[in-house]
């Protein structure tokens, strides 16, 4: 199912995105 | 209280993107994350359109809490 495949590529890109978050909040004191 | 943490945290982090403190993130809001984030454009874009559950085009609080829960209850299970 192509759209299972976007879903899960999608939670790759959001888990990225808050990961950044993530360093960004305790990369900067 | 581990859910307030959690609704805290999706507050500082929704206030990052919110850099004019509308009270939502827009499309254009996504973008000026590009280059400070490891995210192309269109992975932008991507999760843009996965946290805007409604496709309104305005990301709320609600919405991106919502996305940050599901992806801290994706890592636990990982």
């Amino acid at each position: 199912d192509p759209n299972m495949k976007g879903a899960a590529a999608n939670e790759g890109v959001l888990a990225n995105f808050f990961n950044s978050l993530l360093s960004k909040k305790t990369g900067t004191p | 209280t581990g859910q307030l943490n959690m609704l805290e945290k999706a507050r500082e982090f929704f206030q990052i993107c919110d850099v004019e403190d509308k009270g939502f993130i827009t499309r254009r809001d996504m973008q000026r994350l590009h280059g400070e984030f490891p995210l192309s454009a269109d992975e932008l874009e991507n999760v843009f359109d996965s946290l805007d559950a409604d496709g309104n085009g305005f990301l709320t609080l609600e919405e991106f809490a919502f996305g940050f829960s599901e992806f801290l209850c994706g890592r636990k299970i990982s």
